[in-house]
């Protein structure tokens, strides 16, 4: 399964 | 994080206390809009969901716990507890119109397919049109309580301060979120309007209504 990308911001 | 980035979560933060102390202080919800409130809910629970899947740092997590936390609070205050005082015959904006444009928007423009980046860019979308409830209750009534407007000014000054975060990261880091920066641009201009009234009336001491 691929991953989520990262969201860093609020 | 970058000096924009904090004052922008922290005035996000100080609009969520200033919308506690109005409802506290005056013990009503009156002016305030239910339904861009429980927007806010819906918008934090599908955004955070990566709480379980990835930590970043002490402070992202205690801030996305508390959007989450202080946003179910307001709802159910002003659902139980200060429900006499709701104005809900001026609070009619047709909110399941914003959740079905920003689920079509999520599933057409997602940030990419997996199921969090799906509801990630739904609250992205979500997030944008929020406030329109709110400003539609302000609009119909035609005047708002002082502290309700410091509210919507705390809020839109937080999209504002995060329109510079992305103009400071994309020359610092070269970073990049095209969804993001649209919609919270999208978010930024619903505020022009009350900004310029906000300005122009409340900072001079008189009570926000609309000319």
């Amino acid at each position: 399964d691929e991953e989520a990308k990262v969201h860093d911001e609020l | 994080m970058n000096i924009f980035r904090l004052v922008a979560d922290l005035l996000h933060l100080a609009s969520i206390f200033i919308l506690l102390l109005k409802i506290q202080q005056t013990k009503s919800c009156a002016g305030v809009s239910l339904k861009t409130q429980a927007l806010y809910f819906v918008v934090f629970v599908t955004r955070y969901l990566d709480l379980f899947t990835h930590f970043y740092s002490v402070y992202n997590s205690l801030m996305k716990l508390f959007f989450i936390a202080s946003s179910a609070y307001i709802v159910y205050l002003m659902w139980k507890p200060y429900r006499p005082t709701y104005s809900a015959s001026t609070d009619t904006f047709r909110a399941e119109f914003l959740i079905v444009g920003a689920a079509l928007l999520g599933l057409a423009f997602p940030d990419s397919w997996h199921i969090l980046d799906i509801l990630w860019s739904f609250s992205i979308y979500l997030e944008a049109v929020a406030i329109l409830p709110q400003l539609f209750q302000m609009t119909r009534t035609g005047e708002a309580e002082t502290i309700t407007s410091h509210y919507v000014f705390a809020l839109g000054a937080y999209r504002a301060l995060y329109l510079m975060n992305w103009i400071y990261r994309y020359y610092t880091e070269g970073y990049m979120d095209v969804i993001a920066w649209v919609a919270g641009a999208v978010q930024t201009i619903l505020y022009a309007d009350f900004f310029y009234i906000y300005l122009t009336r409340v900072m001079r001491g008189r009570l926000f209504s609309l000319p």
